[in-house]
């Protein structure tokens, strides 16, 4: 089991890093276990955007943290694939161009995993192939209005 | 193995029975609406059906607030219910059946009963059908909104469960 | 003391009260002491969006949270008035209609004191009469490159 | 009373001086640009300068933290320091001055120095200067990311210092 972990933890590392220097265009991050017992220890998580330099991670952005956290989950998805991913606004931080970095990537996961966002982003909702609407006509009371499919020329 | 419908009926402001049809991989969805039309409770009625036994993950402070409970126009209703259905012909699913529907009804005592293939069955079972698929507790295939952050601000012991559910 | 802190309370209610109303386009909220001493006890927030009943907060939508807790910031800035008022990216959760609504309540609020809003949305810039630019053109080292001065049509 | 001007040097991201003029009210101004840019560090400043005692409130963990730590293209400078000017004209501040000017400066040592119109003084004139105007840390003046919704997750008791500010 030992083993098991130290192994799953260095792909998730292996990943990670691929996926957060892919995200913001340069930099480098890892995550590393800490000392102890590794079925019992921390695991610590470093980033560094391109140009800046190794800082704790509670002076990133806001932007920059959810990217980071991307990251990882995406990470995680690729270490261990699962048949589904629902993310609910996670690019609410985002700047016009993150989000579009962040749309690329869910397109390349879409490939083997079912992606659903929640999302008030038009950029986001332009990389979905199917739209869910939701409302509220009667107070109180949800009603999905639309189920759209798009075909969406990339 | 993919999801291929997600159903909800009583739940939260579902006051209806509601169902969306997913598509199966390659596929990006996009669920969109005005604040406080139900967008979340959606993905709470997932982790709701999927097992989430933490009430704080779906915002309440008690299991029966997942009810649905009334508006200025509608009464309150008794139960709340969640089904997904997966297309299992790849086997993924530890079970025989190619199509697999999972069911979870909640009622105002805070009882919750769990079907597989509308057999009652216990939430141990469902955990063992979700083992090893990735789905287990959602850990990082459903993440809710303010949530993206949180393990970056966690502590570092705190964050293992993620990737021991990865391991 | 006592006494001062009850009317206090009592001021930011009746100002809570009306500006989530009007944010809310109906609706209703409170705020109340608990039990207890006066001095000591917790404050206790209900809120009942227009259609809706009262429920928990923590039931609350991310949209609606935010309009609520953006209610309480200005129902305590009406009852002791502060020079100015600096709102980091407060709008994320809002769509459009909510953010509409948000830029009339800032521009209320702005006749006497100074509003100074961090946002990446179009709508709450266009509320602005004054735009801060920031940039990092040199990695890591940030700039201000515009100052500019608008004046807004309403 | 309004805010003048606020200075930033060597606090964060802001290595070189950068000044924001502010008009008297009625004023909406926005602050904008991508992620990472520097803007939050502005409102940072903005705590600092008025005295904020908490490190985590400028989301570091120890006070050097705010001290430009370089770049790929730059070195690290040894000190930060905010400024910050106010029209005192109608006396809002309780000193006769028409202008006041606050700074505060920090070392790698973790030291703070703070001004009060170029006199050296002490955190708690700065402290006092501030008094039942509605600026004392900033409890309901200033908003930092991510925290809006604070006021409604935190417990009832935690909840009262904000409103006591108030009163
Ligand atoms: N048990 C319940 N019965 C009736 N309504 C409920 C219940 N639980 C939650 N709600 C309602 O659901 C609404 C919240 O829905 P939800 O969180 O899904 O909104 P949302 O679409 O995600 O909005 P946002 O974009 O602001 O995040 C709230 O207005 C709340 O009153
Ligand atoms: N002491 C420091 N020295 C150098 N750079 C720093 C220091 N502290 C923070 N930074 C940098 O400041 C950047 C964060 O700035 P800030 O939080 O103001 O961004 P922002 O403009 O608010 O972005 P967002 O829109 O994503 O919230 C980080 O990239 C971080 O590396
Ligand atoms: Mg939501
Ligand atoms: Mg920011």
């Amino acid at each position: 089991a030992k083993y098991k972990f130290l192994r799953t933890i260095e792909e998730v590392n292996k990943n990670f890093s691929e996926v957060f220097s892919s995200l913001f265009e340069g930099g480098e991050a890892r995550i590393s276990l800490l000392e102890g017992d590794p079925l019992e220890c921390g695991i610590e998580i470093v980033a560094r955007p391109s140009g800046k330099k190794w800082l704790s991670l509670s002076l990133m952005s806001g932007g920059e943290k959810s990217l980071t956290a991307i990251s990882i989950m995406f990470s995680l998805i690729r270490t261990r694939p699962s048949p589904f991913c629902f993310m609910d606004e996670v690019d609410a931080a985002l700047d016009e161009i993150n989000t579009i970095r962040f749309t690329k990537l869910i397109k390349e996961f879409s490939q083997n995993s079912q992606i659903v966002v929640v999302t008030h982003s038009k950029r986001t909702m332009s990389a979905a192939s199917a739209m869910y609407g939701v409302t509220m006509e009667e107070p109180g009371v949800s009603k999905l209005v639309s189920m759209k499919l798009v075909k969406v020329a990339d | 193995m993919h999801l291929k419908e997600l159903t909800l009926k009583g739940f939260k402001s579902f006051a209806d029975k509601t169902s969306f049809m997913f598509d199966a991989p390659p596929s990006v969805s996009a669920v969109v609406g005005p604040n406080g039309c139900g967008k979340s409770n959606i993905i709470d009625a997932l982790r709701f059906v999927i097992g989430e036994q933490s009430v704080k993950d779906l915002r309440g402070s008690s299991l029966d607030e997942v009810i649905f409970a009334g508006s200025s126009t509608r009464k309150p209703v008794s139960l709340a219910e969640v089904s997904i259905v997966f297309d299992n012909s790849d086997g993924h699913l530890k079970t025989d059946y190619s199509e697999v529907a999972v069911k979870r009804r909640v009622f105002r005592s805070g009882e919750s009963e769990f079907y597989i293939n509308k057999n009652l069955c216990r939430l141990k079972d469902i955990k063992d059908l979700f083992l090893d698929t990735g789905i287990g507790n959602g850990a990082y295939s459903i993440i809710n909104q303010g949530q993206v952050d949180q393990i970056l601000s966690s502590k570092p012991e705190e964050r293992r469960a993620i990737f021991e559910e990865a391991a």
